[in-house]
């Protein structure tokens, strides 16, 4: 039965979409099956995954929206990753969505009808706490966290923490904190160097070990539509999501 | 009587609150008047300026949803910029505002009443295309494009446009683009430099001379709550948000 993972922070360009695409390409290196969910109406993941994004048969919006069957709407990307891609119909989708009865479970029913066909189910969250985060919360068993090494980004925690709070309270009692992961860090840079300090003093062991290093090779792979370890696997980008994959296999040893 | 200016990419991350903090404190240096209004329910920009967005006796989504007069929300920062607040309660603002009469003109009305006050108002918008990015369009006389030079930002560009048109067609017949704005430029990295070339191909003089360069600094100031001018004038990213500061008035000589 897979694990769901949303990948979310509400701050913008923290690398929630790099992660999502990463990790999901490093557990399926590791032999996982995965499911990619693009819940952002950006569609950056569908495209970082080399699908385009304008030339859907159909996508997350009509999952969500019109009740399309998710095993239709799936498409297995070039690496062959499962893909249940977005584009930007997704962005009406959330005054749509606060008309339909439970519009909280849409997300969470619809991975119900296939979710004992993966190990993992990663979801990218876009970068707001509206109803699209909020479906994605209530449809995962544990969310990561993506945080950039800076001062927005870590002040912006405290919302996202009560965010949570807020949807285990109320929808999805089960729901953790599966970890927060420092992304683009320069250990050169006293300011990365701090906020990571505090971050650890005040979330202990929920911080991945991993930390992902700032790499132009990360931001270079999604405009060749692969992940970074089909672009360059001896980057120290792929190596730093392998072992981030290695350490989110190690706490789910059923999968 | 002033000019409006929406700060606005829906792509998260890319420079916009730093932007908007930093040029119109820079366009303060320049004597101009200012009012920063932070549209933003993350409250970035607001924080940024060592305003605690928790401590609001009212803010912009008492302007927009309650109508409270925007005279009486206006707060004057340290470093002597009047603003208008944000904080998490405006998350909501989507839902209660798609409920109002004339919703898109929301801001746009509130500001009419104070626009001869100042010789530029800034707006720092959300990393969406949703309804809070139409209200600052809608209410502005032309848009400042922040742009990360890296793939998702540029790809974005073309779902913005088309949100920019759309204002243009049905709301806002007069909103023009200010320019674009490279961010976080660092020459030694090819992507950078490639994805800078296709954006002066594209966008021709709309795009700004001035580059702003990746710069700590930057990223510092605002754990201080001070713009970049007032943390380290001497820095390249002080430099450069006074250079842009120059362009803008520049098109604007009335001001
Ligand atoms: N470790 C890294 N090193 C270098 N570049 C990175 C790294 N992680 C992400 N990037 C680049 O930084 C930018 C922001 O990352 P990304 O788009 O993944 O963030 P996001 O949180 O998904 O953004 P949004 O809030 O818009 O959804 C992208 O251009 C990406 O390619
Ligand atoms: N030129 C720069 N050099 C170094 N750091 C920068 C620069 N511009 C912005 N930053 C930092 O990068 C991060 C993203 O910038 P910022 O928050 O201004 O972007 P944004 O577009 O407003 O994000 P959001 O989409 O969340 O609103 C911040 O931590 C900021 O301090
Ligand atoms: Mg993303
Ligand atoms: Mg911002």
């Amino acid at each position: 039965m897979a694990v769901v993972l949303a990948i979310a922070n509400q701050k913008g360009g923290v690398g929630k979409t790099t992660t999502c695409v990463n990790l999901a390409a490093s557990l399926q290196e590791m032999k996982r099956k995965v499911l990619l969910v693009d819940l952002d109406p950006q569609g950056n993941a569908t495209m970082g995954l080399g699908v385009d994004k304008n030339q859907l048969s159909s996508s997350i919006y009509d999952v969500l929206i019109d009740g399309t069957s998710i095993a239709d709407a799936i498409v297995v990307d070039d690496s062959g990753l499962d893909l249940l891609a977005s584009n930007i119909d997704l962005t009406g989708a959330e005054i749509e969505l606060i008309q339909i009865e439970r519009w909280e479970f849409r997300l969470r029913e619809a991975l119900a009808a296939i979710k004992n066909r993966y190990d993992f189910i990663l979801i990218d969250c876009p970068p707001s706490l509206g109803l699209l985060t909020v479906n994605g919360l209530v449809a995962a068993d544990s969310v990561i966290v993506p945080v950039q090494c800076e001062y927005y980004a870590l002040e912006g925690l405290t919302a996202l923490m009560s965010s949570i709070r807020r949807v285990v309270a109320s929808l999805n009692p089960s729901l953790a904190i599966e970890g927060l992961v420092r992304t683009m860090y320069d250990p050169r840079n006293s300011l990365s160097r701090e906020v990571s300090s505090q971050l650890v003093d005040y979330f202990g062991d929920r911080v991945y070990r991993t930390l992902i290093p700032r790499n132009v090779r990360l931001a270079e792979a999604p405009s060749h539509g692969v992940p970074v370890v089909f672009y360059d696997k001896y980057s120290r980008g792929a190596i730093a999501y392998l072992t981030l994959a290695g350490e989110v296999v190690k706490k789910h040893p059923q999968t």
